[in-house]
Parts: C-alpha cells; sequence; structure tokens
C-alpha cells in the first residue's frame, strides 16, 4: 500500500531506529529518550527525536521547544530543529492548547504515526529516537510493525518490583515482534541525601541487572536518582547539557 | 444493543462508580486506588476494585494476590474475593504468565472492558473504584463511555511540571465526557531524609492544589512521599493496612 511505501523510502534513509520504551509509566523513559538524542547530536550525529506518546507528549517540554509550531509544505511535514541539529517531532507542536487532551481511539493513533513516520522529512539520519507511551499498546505496536527493519528497543525500568514486572513484559514485547532488545537502563537506582549524604534506598538497587541475566539481555547500566533531572526536565534543558556527569555509566 | 443493557443491569446496583486516573504514568494511581478501596472495605463499604490498566495491571501485586485465578460459572466471571470482602478484578489474574505482554489494540481493549463491567457478578456494592492505565486513551474513554452514570473521576499526579501539564488534560478529558471531576491529589508531595530529617525537595509542592483553584475542582489534599509506601507496594499489602495515618490529609 502506498502508505508502507513512503514509510520504507523514508526510513531507508536512517541507519539505526530505536525505540525507548517501558512497561510503566514515570520511570524515567522520556527523560532517557531525550537525554540520548541530545547526547547523540551534541557528539555531531545526525538524530532525530519522535515523540509517539500522543496523549502525554513531554518531549517538547523537556527540550524547552513548547509553543514552537511545525511547518508543512506540500503535505509534508518538516520536523523542528532544536538545538545542535536535533530534528524533533511531537504532538505537543501540533497542539495549540497544552490543556487539550488527545481522545482518540487505536486506529486513529495507529494512522498518525504512519504519517509521523511516511509524510515528515526526516532527511538523512544516523538515529532516530522513538519515545513511546508505557505498555504494549497501539502505539509501540504500529512503530514495530510499520519500520520493518528496527534497529532495537531500549528499555527503561525503575528498580522497584512493580517496574521490573512491567519491564519483563516489555522485553517479552520487543521478542514477539523480532525486534531486537538492545539492553534494559536501571533509572532512579540509589539516592543519597544531598544534606547529610548518607544512602536512601527509596528504590532498591540491582532488579534491571538480575532482569537482563536472566533474560539473556544487555544490561547497559544504571541512573542514580539525582533531583536535578527533576529540575532539568521542568525547565526544559536536557539533564546532560548542564552538568558533566556521563549519563549511563555504562553506555 | 445487548452488552449495553447487561452492562447497564450490573453497573445500575452500584452506588457509586469512580475513575482513578492520571494523566502521566508512575504518579501513583495505583497505589492511590489500591488504598482507596481496601480503606473502603475495611470500614464496611461493600466495594469492587476494577484494573483496566490491561498493558501494566499492578494491582494485583499491590494487593498480594498475584497467582489468583478467577472462577467462571455459565459465562459470568466471579471477581477475586480479597480481604474485607474486596471484590477485585485485574488482567493479571487471568493471565498464566506474569512475564507474557497483552499486545492488543484498541477495539480489541473496549471488548474486553466491556466484559470486566457486564458480565462480572459483582452484585451490589456501594463503590467500585476503577483504576485505568495513564492517558486519555481508549481505556478511560472506554470507561467514561459505556458506563452511564459514572460518579465522577479522581485525578492523581505528582508535582512536577510535567505530571501536572499531563493532569491538566486528565481533567479536560473528563470534562469532554461530561464525568464529574471528583478532584485531584497531589502524591509524593515533599519529602523528609529519613536519617537527617531534613527536607528534600525532591518534588516541589503545591502544583496541583494551584492546578484545582485554576481549573474550579476540589483539591483533594497531598500524600508526602514515603518509602514505606514502596515497600508496601512490593509486598503485596495495602499501605494503610500496616500504618495508622491518614492516607490523604483531606479525603
Ligand atoms: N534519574 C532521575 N532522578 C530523578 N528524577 C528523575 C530521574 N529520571 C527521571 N526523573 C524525573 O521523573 C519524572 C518522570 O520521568 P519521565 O521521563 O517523564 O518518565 P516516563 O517517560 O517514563 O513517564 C520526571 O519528572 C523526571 O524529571
Ligand atoms: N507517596 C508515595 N511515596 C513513595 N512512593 C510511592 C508513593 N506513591 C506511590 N509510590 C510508589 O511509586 C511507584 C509508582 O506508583 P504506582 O501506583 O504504580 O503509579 P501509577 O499507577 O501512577 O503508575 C510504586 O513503586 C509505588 O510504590
Ligand atoms: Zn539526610
Amino acid at each position: 500500500d502506498e502508505q508502507a511505501e513512503r514509510i520504507s523510502g523514508r526510513m531507508g534513509r536512517i541507519k539505526n531506529k530505536i525505540l525507548v520504551m517501558s512497561g510503566k509509566g514515570g520511570v524515567g523513559k522520556t527523560t532517557v529518550a531525550v537525554n540520548l538524542a541530545y547526547a547523540m547530536a551534541v557528539s555531531g550525529k545526525k538524530t532525530g527525536l519522535l515523540d509517539v506518546d500522543l496523549h502525554g507528549p513531554n518531549v517538547a517540554k523537556m527540550l524547552g521547544i513548547e509553543g514552537k509550531t511545525l511547518a508543512q509544505n506540500n503535505g509534508a511535514i518538516t520536523p523542528f530543529a532544536a538545538e545542535h541539529g536535533l530534528k524533533v517531532i511531537s504532538m505537543a507542536l501540533l497542539l495549540e492548547n497544552s490543556d487539550e487532551p488527545v481522545i482518540w481511539r487505536g486506529p486513529l493513533k495507529t494512522g498518525v504515526i504512519g504519517q509521523f513516520l511516511g509524510d515528515v522529512e526526516w532527511g538523512d539520519l544516523d538515529y532516530l529516537i522513538i519515545d513511546s507511551p508505557p505498555g504494549t499498546g497501539d502505539e509501540p505496536l504500529s512503530i514495530c510493525q510499520l519500520i520493518k527493519d528496527i534497529t532495537g528497543a531500549i528499555i527503561v525500568t525503575t528498580p522497584q518490583d512493580v517496574a521490573i514486572l512491567d519491564s519483563r513484559k516489555a522485553v517479552m514485547f520487543a521478542r514477539r515482534l523480532d525486534v531486537p532488545v538492545t539492553g534494559i537502563i536501571e533509572n532512579m537506582s540509589g539516592f543519597t541525601c544531598p544534606h547529610c549524604h548518607k544512602n536512601i534506598n527509596i528504590f532498591k538497587k540491582g532488579g534491571a541487572e538480575k532482569t537482563a541475566q536472566s533474560m539473556n539481555i544487555p544490561f547497559l547500566g544504571c541512573i542514580s536518582f539525582n533531583p536535578q533531572m527533576v529540575e532539568a526536565g521542568d525547565a526544559g534543558i536536557p539533564f546532560i547539557s548542564s552538568s558533566k556527569n556521563n549519563f549511563v555509566s555504562k553506555e
């Protein structure tokens, strides 16, 4: 079909397509996707960032580009050019009012995702990082079915049991759809009090590493719980741009 | 249509139907739904708890009833009877293997939710608490369209800007569907170090109260960040069962 051809034409010009997903929400998936894409753009790679979390498109907020709008010409959409040449597409850049909920059912969402892949002028890219909503529903399913040669999925989790439980479902989802699992990242892993520097084990440590071993997937490292990340996310400044720390210990 | 009649027959025997929703994941929505339902059951109200987060059904884990299965007779499903007579339905009680992802598109999800409302023997209840996935997609949309006289929606958020931004979408979602907004709860609001008792402003405070005022909806109170909640959730023991604290200061 005609859309499938347009999609494979555009995706053919992108070397690596990486889906960032999580079984559970609030684990830091968008934070990881934004910082990963930003880090790649800063290091000189031609990078795109696609936000397919249509109901909660936070990529624009975390990059500080809320309120910007996208240009269209002859039906093709031009992605927003953020710093360091990072090309961004997010539902937030298509909505007039940020209070407006996207109350769409599955089939409509799939149609829009098809347009994000087939009608956006991504051009030649080294990486396309795709931020998906939590869970294994229509959005990640459409991405994995519409992009025939997806490079892999990065799974983000926090160390608590409920999040680990859901991250295993995300690994199995990738397996069912023949998408290679690039690896699993443990976010919000361990926290030291900024006042007395004692360890506060809000979230235990090590759950993701154990899951990686038991499911035979790469463990990509830990990111500790860091209040500066919350501030950076709310301020729209990618965390890695404002600090020298190495975002993920093992990336 | 035949299913709609069955649904209104069963829902007619339930006094209050309350949807617990959030714009963003990981804000504590399931924790609030489980503890609210548990508190009502403990206080002697006939209470049901329905988990329509089909992709990440954590209600069973947080109640410590993972692995239990549901009985069926003549096509009707019997809810699981947890402590204090709390009746529970969750996708987790229908899946053999907790690693198995539910890879369903919208229409299939809507069909299953229709069965959870029309084919489950809820009986006479004072309250049915419904835990929904994050966002404004198929699941909360189906609940609001299938239950004609829904009592209201409780919106859970954390204080950071990205979560507040998404909680406003959830309020607008309820308005668009003529569902009364019972109110908004701010969870993980403020945190004191267990060692030196100094305040760690991981998450700012007050965002939800401001949103409540600006959108003219009731503010239901704050729940502070409490590491015991993470432990209780992972252990499957509702937080309020093991402590005397008043779960929400203003409920
Ligand atoms: N390592 C971290 N330490 C502290 N806060 C974090 C960390 N990673 C993410 N956050 C914060 O947690 C919240 C949820 O992160 P987000 O990336 O939106 O998660 P998701 O995309 O999984 O819903 C945001 O406020 C973000 O700033
Ligand atoms: N007030 C709180 N303090 C500390 N941890 C909390 C609090 N409320 C929830 N949690 C923890 O945060 C995580 C996410 O909560 P959950 O109820 O699963 O959120 P949601 O349903 O919004 O995805 C769980 O590990 C839970 O135990
Ligand atoms: Zn301290």
